[in-house]
């Protein structure tokens, strides 16, 4: 884990956003993948997906204006994919 | 719309609330959840009514963390709520997490705004993408509750669905906002008016069509017009038929196979009951027309071109029956729309036309345009 402060802020953000694509816009459910590689691709193309559904500008990066979306309170249905 | 665009089949729905937060009064939730039903009923042919026990369509709970449905809330914050699309059980079903402040304002969560998004699930529609519209996903605490409406994305959604409300060159308005009309709408006065039902109630006369009633007292010369939820939230609108039992200081109000009792603007418990425990026969899907007579203590329901008689006495249906109305009641239509005692005449009402009948002489004393109650 890591020790300093900032460190571990940004593995909670981490953590949030990628809870936040697997739960609405369908992120594979695999920690690694987006832990190890948030630059990839597939986690790229998620953001993507959710800045552009959400009315963000479509960066593919987790800028500020896309954290704060994330960090406010929502409805628990997915945006995306299906309900089950 | 979900995928498979799952919708409800009928249009009629019955929603319960099951159980209550303590952040707010009652009467808050209830009416939370009530304004949140008419906004969608305005926009729609869908109408709800509410029920206090069994399975509704819309079944709707407060809970926290894990509530039975592999879905657990997430403490404070985060997830506000969720609702499933329309179908049988869990299904429709609307979910508040009550780790979350619910308020009547925007000082916590709003439970009407988020209420309204939930329930457009329970309807049908998927989140949207359009930020000023009520199924975008995201929470607005600085939406300005006094000029809520839905945006043209939530009623192109829903109206996809199911499209618009029925219009009629009867209907006095035409609500696609949650703007009641001014009292005298120049459709009282339109020659072929007819009216859904009509009643006396507590000394004065409601004539219901549609979402909307006038109320015309004997007091006062010109009616009032008023929406139907305004004063009875959980009340259908465009109902069947309506009459009041004086000694009991109720009114009883009828659609489809079903009946609800109101004392004043309050509902009665227990109710909505199957119109069958009445003991109509089971051919009997809906009445037309009903009216109690204060002297006789007996009660009437038309169906069709047929009548029965209920004893208030007895509670029970007098045996002989069903007759045919135009044997009894000669001169009227054969079919009736509404109908109320008034001076000890029955006023029948059939499309834009009134027929004042006097039971003493059995015949029709007058025919009269049906709006001419409200002074047209």
């Amino acid at each position: 884990y890591p020790l300093d402060r900032a460190a571990r802020a940004n593995e909670d953000t981490m953590e949030l956003v990628q809870q936040y694509l697997e739960n609405y816009y369908n992120l594979a459910k695999d920690t690694k993948q987006f832990v190890r590689r948030k630059d990839s691709s597939p986690v790229v193309q998620k953001i993507q997906e959710m800045q552009k559904f959400l009315g963000l500008e479509v960066t593919g990066k987790l800028d500020s204006d896309t954290l704060e979306v994330i960090r406010k309170p929502r409805c628990g249905i997915p945006d995306v994919g299906f309900f089950s | 719309t979900f995928p498979g665009e799952p919708k409800w089949k009928k249009t009629h729905l019955t929603y319960r609330i099951v159980n209550y937060t303590k952040d707010l009064p009652r009467d808050a939730v209830d009416s939370a959840i009530e304004k949140a039903l008419t906004v969608w009923e305005e926009v729609t042919p869908l109408t709800f009514s509410r029920i206090y026990e069994g399975e509704a369509d819309i079944m709707i709970i407060f809970a926290v963390r894990e509530h039975g449905d592999f879905l657990p809330f997430d403490g404070p914050g985060k997830v506000l709520a969720h609702a499933y699309p329309p179908g049988s059980g869990f299904y429709g079903d609307a979910h508040f997490d009550d780790d979350e402040q619910w308020t009547k304002d925007t000082s916590g969560i709003n439970l009407f705004l988020v209420a309204a998004h939930e329930l457009g699930h329970s309807l049908g529609l998927q989140h949207s993408t359009e930020r000023e519209a009520l199924m975008y996903p995201v929470y607005d605490p600085r939406t300005d509750l006094t000029r809520f409406r839905l945006s043209q994305d939530d009623v192109d959604g829903i109206q996809f669905l199911y499209g618009s409300p029925p219009v009629s060159p009867n209907d006095p308005v035409v609500p696609t906002e949650s703007v009641p009309p001014e009292p005298g709408t120049p459709a009282a006065c339109d020659p072929a008016l007819s009216f859904d039902a009509i009643s006396t109630l507590r000394g004065e006369i409601l004539f219901f069509k549609g979402r909307h009633f006038w109320r015309k007292s004997f007091r006062t010369f010109e009616p009032e017009f008023h929406l139907i939820s305004s004063f009875w939230p959980s009340l259908p609108s465009r109902i069947d038929a309506a009459y009041e039992v004086t000694s009991k200081d109720t009114v009883f109000i009828f659609k489809g196979n079903q009946f609800w009792a109101i004392r004043g603007n309050e509902m009665q418990a227990g109710y909505p009951r199957g119109i069958h425990t009445l003991g109509l026969p089971s051919t009997v899907r809906k009445i037309d027309a009903a009216f109690s007579d204060k002297e006789k203590k007996k009660t009437y329901f038309f169906a069709e071109d047929k009548y029965w008689r209920f004893d208030e006495k007895t509670q029970s249906m007098e045996p002989g029956f069903p007759k045919q109305i135009v044997e009894d009641f000669p001169g009227v239509e054969p079919e009736v729309d509404a109908v109320f005692e008034v001076f000890g005449f029955y006023c029948f009402f059939s499309g834009s036309s009134q027929f004042e009948f006097d039971p003493n002489a059995k015949k029709v004393t007058h025919v009269l345009k049906s709006n001419s109650w409200l002074n047209c």
